[in-house]
């Protein structure tokens, strides 16, 4: 005799809700750019049962960017999802789980990100600025500036690029440039690498620190720079994990 | 012989008095905004 057919899971019953948070938790663990994702909407979820205690999950999950870098070692739940004011970023995300024994795991993700439009923002909010692109000179150039200057005053390692996150532009009342990028540690002190720069190299993985820097580049009336960038700490890597993704072990800040 | 028989014609069914419609079941709640 077939089993009957369950009875449809709603996208806010606790399960889905369970399932969701396993799939963000997967999701931000294999990201390998940008910022942590936030659950926003569980858009829809269906449920092919497989057998006794095993059902597979297909999930459509809306996500919004937080505030927290992937290699931020800071719990998702503590990472504040981006204003509407800052040029939101969300996710759109197809999942596939399984459900087995009561253990869910994730077989399959896919996800898109896309920023909110220029003119919604421009709407609700005309002089917040918006979004640049990462490559844009102006963004490359504030980049450039604040890390040589960050490097110039410290006394701790010397910061290397690792990747720019965000970027945003506003022309009025005042020209303002906005970023945040990710750095990391070289083997050089700030002191060291204004004698040999090129020598210095990034630490070895299982040694290396990781940081987040945010500057603000003043352009006009008066030019402006200011810069902080904050040590995540060292990391222990883990067989499964990529060291990247890993959850650092304490942090410090310059 | 088919005959024809007609049937009446409701654009929608009246619900009774008092139904309370089901809630959806997704999209789920907005937890912070949406863009």
């Amino acid at each position: 005799v077939p089993a009957p057919p369950l009875a449809p899971l709603g996208c806010d019953d606790p399960e889905s809700e369970a399932a969701a948070e396993v799939a963000v938790s997967y999701i931000n663990s294999h990201s390998h750019h940008g910022y942590k994702f936030a659950l926003n909407r569980i858009e829809n979820i269906r449920v092919l049962p497989q057998g006794p205690n095993n059902d597979i999950i297909f999930l459509e999950l809306d996500l919004l960017e937080t505030k927290c870098h992937v290699l931020s070692p800071t719990p998702l739940e503590n990472c504040t999802v981006r204003s509407f004011a800052e040029h939101a970023v969300e996710g759109d995300c197809d999942i596939k789980l399984q459900k087995l024994d009561g253990k869910i795991t994730v077989l399959a993700s896919k996800c898109h990100s896309h920023a909110d439009s220029n003119e919604d923002v421009a709407q609700l909010c005309p002089d917040c600025p918006l979004l640049a692109s990462l490559n844009n000179t102006e963004v490359t150039t504030a980049v450039t500036a604040a890390l040589g200057d960050h490097n110039s005053k410290t006394a701790d390692a010397y910061l290397k690029l690792l990747e720019i996150g965000r970027a945003q532009i506003q022309y009025h009342p005042a020209h303002v440039v906005y970023v945040e990028f990710a750095v990391a540690a070289t083997n050089c002190s700030a002191e060291e690498a204004k004698v040999h720069v090129e020598a210095c190299q990034l630490l070895p993985d299982d040694q290396s620190n990781f940081g987040f820097c945010t500057a603000t580049v003043v352009k006009r009336p008066s030019e402006d720079l200011q810069v902080n960038c904050q040590l995540y700490g060292h990391q222990v890597p883990t067989p499964d994990t990529p060291f990247f993704f890993r959850v650092f072990q304490s942090t410090s800040t310059s | 012989p088919v005959a024809k028989r007609a049937v009446a014609q409701h654009d929608k069914v009246p619900h009774p008095v008092g139904f309370v419609s089901p809630p959806l079941l997704c999209p789920g709640k907005v937890r912070h905004f949406k863009i």
